[in-house]
């Protein structure tokens, strides 16, 4: 999920 | 999202916007590393492939549109429209010894050995060393404009303030992200020096000078 690798950061 | 994140991205803004505003304004980018700005322009590519198929909000599509817009743009600026004020005797870093670097270890130290992934550990790596050609450049001609330094200053608050995210994520959400962290914590530290001459001079209405 995005959040794992902060893949929902810029 | 939390605070830290929020003024971290708003930072980054505020630097990449300070330093289009310089180059456009004054027609010129003397002062400024074209070396780093390409190095930032390859580092949102690689980090941003995934912008036309993962939608996570519509604050993250616009902002990753503008950091790419804005540093192709910068680019342009630098080596097309006002090439003839460009520095390039002394913006002379060697950027090969950082993209190749950087793209090795991120075929070796990653999450998952596919292309979305490795890119974006590379676009995490070369972030961390992307702002040397500019620190190279200043510690050549031993001082920089205050806007330049106002820049430096923002670019580099960014991600210090994302150091603080992660630890508020970790306490929050109970995991972090070693390569990020890790490649951060360097991004941050390569700026203190820096941080230094800014609080003790530039905040003081002196010019950033290095000591020769």
């Amino acid at each position: 999920d995005l959040e794992k690798y902060y893949k929902d950061e810029l | 999202m939390n605070i830290f994140r929020l003024v971290g991205d708003l930072s980054h803004l505020l630097a990449i916007i300070i330093l289009l505003l310089k180059i456009w304004k004054t027609r010129s980018c003397a002062g400024i590393s074209g070396k780093s700005q390409i190095l930032f322009a390859v580092v949102y590519t690689t980090r941003y492939l995934d912008l036309l198929t993962t939608y996570v909000s519509a604050y993250n599509t616009v902002m990753k549109f503008v950091f790419i817009v804005a540093s192709y743009a910068t680019v342009y600026l630098m080596y097309v429209k006002f090439r003839a004020t460009y520095d390039h005797n002394h913006d002379t870093f060697r950027i090969e010894f950082l993209l190749v670097p950087c793209f090795i270890l991120s075929l070796l130290i990653n999450h998952e050995f596919t292309v979305l992934e490795v890119m974006w550990t590379f676009s995490i790596y070369l972030e961390s060393v992307a702002i040397l050609p500019q620190l190279f450049l200043v510690s050549k001609t031993g001082e920089a404009e205050s806007i330049t330094s106002h820049y430096l200053f923002a670019l580099g608050s960014y991600r210090a303030l994302y150091l603080l995210n992660w630890v508020y994520r970790y306490m929050a959400e109970d995991h972090y992200e070693l390569i990020a962290i890790v490649s951060g914590v360097v991004q941050t530290v390569l700026y203190c020096d820096f941080f230094y001459l800014y609080i003790t001079k530039v905040l003081k209405g002196k010019k950033l000078q290095l000591p020769a």
